[in-house]
């Protein structure tokens, strides 16, 4: 499903060269649960911006469902993004001064789906996520760990082939962490492809493989047995 | 040096009211190290609000060094904040489009401190925290955990009386998390006070006392010994 091969990401600022990624090969099979680990600044919210493609590599391939993506143009792109791929990223980024439920509602709106159906099914998302009673709250009428379940709601509710979740679970005491961990396994045994950011090994658990990153580089790509 | 008495806080929202604390009282002696710890939404940030003085009880007292915060005006309980207390809040709060160092700058300048002073304490700031190649990167170009670390070496760089930090860990690996909380026990050793607030086990083993909220009330409020 994914197949990235030697992918290479440097920014520059200035006359300095960050290389955030160098000699990326990794190939995601539909149906997977991977992990993502490593230390902060190692390259990982990058390595989930190319997969999403949120952002493209400088050097290398990536290969998305047997497409290059260098030959989609822009709103083809979007188009995947939006009707394929949900994302939980590492700062939420819900939209400010709107309710949790319209934040929610969102990616169904650009899937065009009718207006009482988004309802029902971002309720039934955030209801999911525990936060039914929080509905019509603003994201800063929320507590850090509310917005980053409204943001995992929001990844969840058009049911994606691709779950790509930066830190999903960062702000969560363990209660919230297991019933949402548990959401996402669940989302994998139905067939969706998922992946997980996190620095933590009790989320790791979760995974059935586990690719670890240093310094822009994979290190380690471990499939557990018995997982 | 903190005293919260049957402190409670309400948010209204429409005609529905939230009860994010409830009779909290709460001592914290000068030199204390104190985790707040409880589920999601359980109340913890407000009450961080509260003992920062960026936010009134609507019930109780709080009062701060022997004044009661009630009394204070709003240019006195910005004075105290700027003077006496780092903060490190849960989203970081750095200033889009302003390189590390000067986000970490910004309480000497309301400190009054000279330019060449500044930039030298802001840059062992960053040091301090391993960034110490970052100084001229914006919050954009950071990863997260990087962006909490400048959080950090902001709420340490005037050395405050008095430390309250959210989640201060929450985006950081193992490794840059006991470098973290290793910076805030020596500051503690050096009889800064010193409040986190966490859901992390792990990181409430650095304090000498754990406070846990559950539903807004305080639920339990050990001292360690030995530790
Ligand atoms: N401005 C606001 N308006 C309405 N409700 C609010 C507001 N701020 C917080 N709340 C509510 O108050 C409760 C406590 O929020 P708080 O942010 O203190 O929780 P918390 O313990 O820090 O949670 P977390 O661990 O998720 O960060 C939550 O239920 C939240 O929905
Ligand atoms: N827009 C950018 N411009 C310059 N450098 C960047 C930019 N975005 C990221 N970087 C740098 O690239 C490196 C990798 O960043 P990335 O966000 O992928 O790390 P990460 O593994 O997600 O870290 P964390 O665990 O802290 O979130 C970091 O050293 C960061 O400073
Ligand atoms: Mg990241
Ligand atoms: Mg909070």
């Amino acid at each position: 499903m994914i197949a990235l091969r030697e992918v290479g990401k440097t920014f520059h600022l200035g006359d300095t060269a960050v290389h955030a990624l160098r000699d990326v090969t990794l190939a995601v099979r539909e149906g997977d649960l991977l992990a993502i680990m490593g230390p902060s600044g190692s390259g990982k919210s990058t390595l989930m911006n190319i997969i999403g493609c949120l952002d493209l590599p400088d050097h290398g391939r990536y290969v998305l469902e047997g497409v290059d993506v260098r030959r989609l143009t822009e709103s083809e792109q979007a188009s995947i993004r939006n009707r394929r791929i949900g994302f939980v990223f590492q700062g939420f980024n819900l939209i400010a001064r709107t309710p949790a439920l319209e934040n929610v509602e969102l990616p169904l709106v650009y899937a065009g789906v009718a207006r009482r159906e988004r309802r029902r099914l971002a309720t039934e998302a955030l209801e999911s996520v525990g936060l039914g009673d929080r509905l019509d709250h603003q994201p800063s009428e929320l507590s850090g760990g509310q917005q980053q379940r409204v943001a995992i709601a929001r990844a969840i509710v058009t049911d994606p082939a691709l779950l790509l979740a930066d830190e999903p679970t960062g702000a969560l005491d363990s209660v919230s962490t297991a019933s949402v961990l548990e959401l996402f396994s669940e989302l994998n045994a139905q067939g969706r492809t998922v992946v997980l950011i996190t620095h933590e090994e009790e989320v790791s658990r979760y995974a059935k493989r586990v690719v670890r990153l240093h310094d822009g580089r994979v290190v380690s790509d471990e499939r557990r047995t018995g997982a």
